[in-house]
């Protein structure tokens, strides 16, 4: 998504990034990526991810946190995640 | 399943409850416990065993925020539980949020629900992407005592495990299908518009479809409305006042957005449909004329809802009126003059102002096939 999005609804990103770490194993390559903000995540990696999500639930995919997305993410749900390896 | 097919490679499972919620009684917690344990024991050769002291198979917990397991909770809603695949150890062990509201009804987060969903993890199923599947990973409330496994669920359990060698007196009825978009033989309960999008209900299911996109997304209806049912019979968007109506029986709700407006369900007989009509075929709003179709059988109702009455002399036959339509219907909309009819798996455009059928097409292509 445009980086002006993401400014835009930071609450958002903060939520969509939260739920992409955590059932969608959000880091990833760019984790060993050298960069001032330790947060920073790459937003090819962000928008992959994104993707990921909407095809295991049936969303368009898109790649952006569109509201169908977003409606996804502020759903109660299982804490166990969606796609990981398990050890 | 999880990646390497993780299973117990036994079939005596123990399970040890080591603490309660304050929300419901312990009689009930329980309660909850077993019954949802006994959802995979009655599909399966498993068999569960509950233990009061010492380490159990599946160790249960209920626990906020960080709780001893390096994956915190998160506070109330959001993530309501985890638990970990079959395995020594932490293997099985499964982790309510005491931050959530659980309970035995819908006022809450029901624990049965939440137990059966976690237990397909402690027993090696991972997350389904089948909407109807107990194992998909977001929470819906049905109600418990009409709860049933999907096929998507039974498929994995007893892909694991088997199926039960027990002889049952009274076969299973069969697990729920979840609609398939491609399915040739699909048809609609209901069709409406709501807000630019579109709604087919299936059972109890809907797709919702946005003009733009090719996909359409399956939902549970209950997912969206917890308070309609869980199946509807017919639905049409009152355009001037943006609300959609859903009809199931003789009774009918009113839905701004995601509420459920109060005072609902109504008696669809306010509309001057007699009681004699039990259930409503397809219902369709016509902008333009501001009147409201209600179709039942091979008959049909116009109602005015501007004077907010019947019209006068319905009801009349469907073929009387449509020329081209089916003696029934199974659903209808309306959109830019048109009316859209569906009967089976067969669509009929309808051109109101020429009132003729321009066009047949199949279904399918309204939700992405």
């Amino acid at each position: 998504v445009p980086l002006s999005e993401i400014e835009k609804n930071e609450e958002d990103w903060q939520l969509a990034q939260t739920y992409l770490n955590r059932f969608y194993k959000l880091k990833d390559s760019s984790a060993g990526f050298a960069s001032k903000n330790r947060n920073y995540v790459s937003k090819s990696s962000l928008s992959n991810k994104i993707k990921k999500m909407q095809e295991f639930f049936g969303l368009e995919i898109t790649g952006n946190l569109d509201s169908a997305t977003m409606g996804i993410m502020e759903k109660p749900r299982c804490g166990v995640p969606d796609v990981a390896e398990y050890n | 399943h999880f990646p390497g097919t993780i299973k117990w490679k036994k079939d005596k499972i123990t399970y040890r409850i080591l603490n309660y919620t304050p929300d419901i009684s312990s009689t009930d917690v329980d309660t909850a416990i077993w019954r949802a344990l006994k959802i995979w024991s009655d599909i399966t050769p498993l068999k569960f065993t509950r233990i009061f002291e010492g380490e159990a198979d599946i160790m249960i917990s209920f626990g906020a925020r960080e709780h001893g397991d390096n994956y915190p909770f998160d506070g109330a809603n959001g993530l309501l539980a985890h638990a970990f695949p079959p395995a020594a150890g932490i293997g099985g062990d499964t982790h309510f949020d005491e931050d959530e509201t659980w309970t035995m009804g819908s006022n809450g987060y029901n624990l049965f629900l939440v137990a059966a969903h976690e237990f397909g993890h402690a027993l090696g199923l991972a997350h389904s992407r089948d909407p109807g599947a107990l194992m998909f990973p977001t929470y819906t409330f049905a109600s418990v005592n009409e709860f049933r496994l999907s096929q998507d669920d039974v498929s994995g359990i007893q892909a694991l495990y088997g199926a039960s060698n027990e002889i049952k007196p009274n076969p299973r009825p069969q697990p729920p299908k979840t609609p398939e978009k491609c399915d040739p033989y699909l048809s609609f309960d209901a069709v409406a518009g709501l807000r630019g999008e579109m709604l087919f209900f299936k059972d109890r299911f809907f797709w919702r479809r946005h003009p733009q996109m090719p996909e359409a997304q399956l939902t549970l209806i209950n997912s969206f409305w917890p308070k309609i049912p869980a199946k509807i019979d017919a639905a049409y968007e009152n355009f001037e006042r943006d609300f959609l109506v859903v009809i199931q029986g003789n009774k009918y709700w009113a839905v701004n957005g995601y509420d459920v407006m109060p005072g609902y369900p109504k008696n669809i007989r306010r509309f001057g449909i007699p009681s004699s009509v039990r259930k409503i075929d397809a219902a369709v709003h016509i902008r333009t004329t501001s009147k409201t179709l209600f179709f039942a059988g091979d008959q049909y109702w116009s109602f005015d809802e501007t004077k907010r009455a019947m019209d006068e002399g319905y009801p009349h036959l469907i073929t009387d009126d449509w020329p081209g339509i089916p003696a029934r219907v199974d659903a209808a909309f309306e959109q830019h003059g048109y009316i859209y009819f569906f009967r089976g798996p067969a669509q009929f455009l309808y051109n109101i102002r020429e009132q003729r059928v321009l066009q047949i097409d199949r279904i399918n292509q309204w939700v992405g096939c």
